[in-house]
């Protein structure tokens, strides 16, 4: 029974890649397949898995020029497999928009590798196109990380109605698998008043762990690797344990 | 004589708005004539400077519903004036992708209140998609905020691709005005190798300012109003004031 969540919020630089790599290496590291598509034509987690943005992509799989089992690869960590992306993406944006049944690509493409994975995590672009709207399409549910500052809390309205749109028209069982506070600096008054407006808002599905601003999770992309692997006992790394122990637990009463 | 700069980085979260919102107030404070242009759904810099993002607004232009005079509105701060976002730009990028001249659309706009002002900062999304790509025809130099971490250094050979590609195709006068350093701590050693590799690459371009981490220009935002008249004296404010007179002074030599 595999469950694919995609990891998303249009605000840039909120923490969407360091929590699909840092959430996907921790599962992983607890036994659980896991697969993590790079959506972005940055290809963030992609080098942040110290793997290469070289052909075969998603965007070869999207155009139709290799089937999604060529596609995907092993990583640095076991049981964690990725389906990287390269820069011609960003053609997709253009390419993709409008055609038929051009926002269930993901979701049909990933059909065939599903059962080998317990997770599929889908690292999303900031922005609400065709790469992010096939992310939702394909997701059981949407995890939304959100920075503890004004104007990301901000744009949650505009996702919330865009997610609220998707269910209407593609994807009616789409829900909100958790949202992630980050970058959280408890001495700093905006981070506790965007969290007291988060858990009224959102009540239960904000997760009770909040992942700290805390330098290993900027140093560890530059070495390839997630946090975990580069430094266990950082607070970041061990913040995402955290979180991974918690997603696993909301998952036993489904 | 008019100069139109667009303010852009495909990466999330490095300082555009922060830097559209904060160098437009402090080039008005010093009496230059300043439009604003939000052409991020988002609108960020509309709600940065205490504006509703109530119509009409840049889309009303684009889809042709008003004149751009009538999108005009003065904000707080004197000889400061911005063209607004609206949620409904959001749909623009699907709407204007691959229709014949959608990527003059704002050059032509602007064309009939270009003499009013002295510059016309364009705020972008985090993406290089139809509402970037506007800008960057529109104006003649691009501003680029490089927030001092791995993945924002990564994301800049794409952005250096898109420039030369937008150079060849649309505005072969388009240059590099400056690349800002943002949230720049220098305790940190990651800033450290990140100022080196730019400084190395991007040389005289690269300003000698940068702007340092200062929750003066988070906390800013919340109250709609820039740095500058929320708290003078911070090391924020003060940081984009000393970036206003270096940008002035790179134009005397124009
Ligand atoms: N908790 C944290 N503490 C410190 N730095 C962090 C933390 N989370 C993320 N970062 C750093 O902040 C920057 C933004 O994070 P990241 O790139 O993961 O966000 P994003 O939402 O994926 O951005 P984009 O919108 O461009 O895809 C990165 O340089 C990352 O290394
Ligand atoms: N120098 C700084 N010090 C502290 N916080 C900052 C600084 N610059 C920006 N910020 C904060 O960091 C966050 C990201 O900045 P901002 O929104 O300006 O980036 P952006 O590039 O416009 O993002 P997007 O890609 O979503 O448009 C905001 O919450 C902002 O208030
Ligand atoms: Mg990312
Ligand atoms: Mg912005």
């Amino acid at each position: 029974m595999c469950r694919t969540i995609a990891i998303v919020n249009q605000k840039g630089g909120v923490g969407k890649t360091t929590t699909a790599v840092n959430l996907a290496a921790s599962l992983a590291l607890a036994g659980v397949n896991i697969l993590l598509v790079d959506a972005d034509p940055q290809g963030n987690s992609t080098s942040g898995l110290g793997l290469e943005k070289a052909p075969p992509g998603l965007y070869d799989v999207y155009a139709g020029r290799c089937a999604v089992e060529e596609a995907l690869r092993p990583t640095g960590v076991e049981h964690l497999s990725i389906l990287p992306s390269t820069p011609d993406l960003l053609g997709a944006e253009i390419e993709l928009a409008g055609g038929e049944g051009s926002s269930q690509l993901l979701k049909d493409a990933l059909s065939p590798v599903r059962e080998r994975f317990k997770y599929i995590l889908i690292d999303c672009p900031p922005s609400l196109g065709i790469l992010t709207l096939n992310a939702l399409v394909a997701a059981e549910a949407a995890l939304v990380p959100v920075q503890c500052e004004y104007y990301a809390l901000e744009g949650l309205s505009m996702l919330s109605h865009t997610l609220s749109l998707v269910r209407g028209s593609y994807n009616p069982g789409l829900d909100i698998e958790g949202v992630l506070l980050t970058m959280y600096d408890p001495r700093n008054s905006l981070t506790r008043e965007v969290e007291e407006q988060l858990r009224a808002h959102f009540g239960p599905k904000v997760y009770s762990t909040v992942i700290p601003r805390n330098i290993t999770l900027a140093e560890a992309p530059s070495h390839g690797k997630p946090a975990l692997l580069y430094d266990t006992r950082s607070r970041g790394a061990q913040s995402y344990l955290s979180l991974a122990k918690e997603f696993l637990s909301h998952e036993d009463g489904v």
